[in-house]
């Protein structure tokens, strides 16, 4: 059991180091196994945004806790593809340079898992395959319309 | 395996019934306020056997029950179903497409049935914990949990994953 | 103490049943006292978005806590209008219907209270009087630039 | 009253000085994640005398100050200073512009000063209470934080209104 969480929090570590830099357009991510490989071992989530120095989680910004998470998720994803992953409003604090950096990665993420995304981004809403639009009526009751793409 | 189509019945603000199908790549959805969207991805959390209500912004089980609108009445039980294709047996049946259900009624009793069979939640549980439940349905607002979680507490996102 | 904090409540219940039914739309709020008057009573907020049934708080989804909690504010505001507030992207959840109504508001109260208003929102954008752009160099430093509106 | 400038040098991420001059109207601040428009709202909150160094997103004093960036030095010292102008005395002092200073020093000693002249922390806050510190600073993620509140806590919030 040891043996393959270790394994795992590797691979997922090399893949994070890639979805970091790639999400933030530079700088550096990483996770390391804290207190020894036992049992009660945890995670540490480090995370360099670029032009930025060393500096602990809570400093980070709301857009760049997002997108370190967002990097997590998909170093996950990368490594132990799930068949679907619904996504509720994950770019919401996201800029506009963030948000085409994370609907491009999703694009390519989406050969191996379908994803459901919530958004109210344009740009994220351009990367989809199929629309749905959600209404809701005077009546309280919620409706789905099949949109077509812009 | 993939996700092929939902259906909802009375969970939430769905009085009457409404199919979604899942395309293979991305399908984003779109809507104002308040118009449903995150009842969708309680929805499929609940399908898939989701149990702590709180986590659906419910307090209890009849809060996944249409309560009624204007000019509506509320309706007595809320049904979801979510229909996944497999190549081969991944998920364990003999089946191609699987569809999983789940039923609340507003005295408190639940159903759950794969392919229109009853079963136990424990069959449920035991067909979607190959499907990754710790990484399914990230909720809104939800995203950045993980970086405020103790470093301890952060395995289980990894022994699913392992 | 006690005659002038329900004097204070029963002034903003009044506002905030004008902001939130301008807000949204159309709906009701209202804020009731609970247990009784004393110095333990609190606060209720009621909030029935329009269309919809009356229901507790925790059933609103997230772009409608954001606009009950803005109502409220501005509610408060406009019984006690403080000099200046300052908001941190209290626009992230709105659709854009609401983002105009919230901006609009934002406007009219703008008479008696300045606002510093940090947003990614270009609706919110078109209703300031000034621009400040804030950009992180390489160095890790953030520096200003007063911009000219759109 | 109104608010007038805002300097900042050696706040957080602002190293070198800046000045913004604020309108009558309304002020929108933008920029990239991470740019450092929350630090702004937290110098304004730091220097109306914001005691709570966890809801200024730090763990200690210190985490104000310029810490160092690629090929910067950290800095020693921390200073906000907000301009406010008031016509008549509502603020209980004799100008007609106030300016509140608030510095840190790497070693924990704090100064406050009211036009240049030093004075203690509770002058500060004489100063401020009368600006409504409930809702003058509304942080990122928190707009609905009232709504989460149990109803005898969101007392406070009506009694400095009262
Ligand atoms: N049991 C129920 N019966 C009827 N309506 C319900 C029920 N539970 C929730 N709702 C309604 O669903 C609405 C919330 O929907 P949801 O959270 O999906 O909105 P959303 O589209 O995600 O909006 P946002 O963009 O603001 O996040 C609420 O306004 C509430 O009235
Ligand atoms: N003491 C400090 N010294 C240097 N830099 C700091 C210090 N404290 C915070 N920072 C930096 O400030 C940045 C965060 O800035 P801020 O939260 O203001 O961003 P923002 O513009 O609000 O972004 P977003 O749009 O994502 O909310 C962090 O990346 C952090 O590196
Ligand atoms: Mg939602
Ligand atoms: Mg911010």
């Amino acid at each position: 059991m040891q043996a393959s969480f270790s394994r795992t929090v590797h691979a997922v570590d090399q893949a994070f180091r890639r979805t970091f830099s790639e999400l933030f357009g530079g700088g550096r991510g990483r996770l390391l196994g804290s207190n020894g490989a036992g049992p009660e071992g945890g995670i540490e989530i480090v995370a360099q945004p670029p032009g930025k120095r060393l500096q602990s989680l809570h400093l980070l910004s709301g857009g760049e806790r997002a997108l370190t998470a967002v990097a997590l998720l998909f170093a996950i994803l990368s490594v132990r593809p799930a068949p679907f992953c619904v996504l509720d409003e994950v770019d919401a604090a996201l800029d506009d340079a963030n948000v085409v950096r994370f609907r491009d990665m999703l694009h390519a993420l989406s050969e191996r898992t379908q994803f459901v995304v919530i958004t109210h981004n344009r740009a994220t809403i351009e990367g989809a395959a199929v629309l749905y639009g959600i209404t809701m009526g005077e009546d309280g009751v919620s409706r789905v319309l099949s949109l077509s793409l812009p | 395996v993939r996700l092929k189509r939902l259906y909802l019945h009375g969970f939430k603000s769905f009085a009457t019934p409404v199919e979604l199908c899942f395309d293979r790549g991305i399908t984003a959805v779109v809507g104002p306020n308040g118009s449903g969207k995150s009842n969708i991805a309680d929805a499929i959390r609940w399908a898939l056997g989701e149990q702590s209500y709180g986590s659906l912004r419910g307090r209890q089980a009849s809060d996944v029950i249409f309560a009624g609108g204007p000019g509506r009445a509320p309706l007595g039980m809320a049904e979801v179903s979510l229909t996944l294709e497999q190549e081969g047996e991944s998920l364990g049946l003999p089946f191609t497409e699987i569809t999983v259900t789940r039923r609340v009624f507003r005295d408190g009793e639940s159903h759950y049935l794969i392919n229109g069979k009853r079963v136990r939640l424990r069959d449920v549980l035991q067909l979607t914990a190959s499907l990754g439940p710790d990484y399914t349905v990230i909720g809104q607002g939800l995203v950045d949990a993980v970086l405020s979680q103790r470093p301890a507490d952060r395995r289980g996102l990894f022994e699913h994953a392992a």
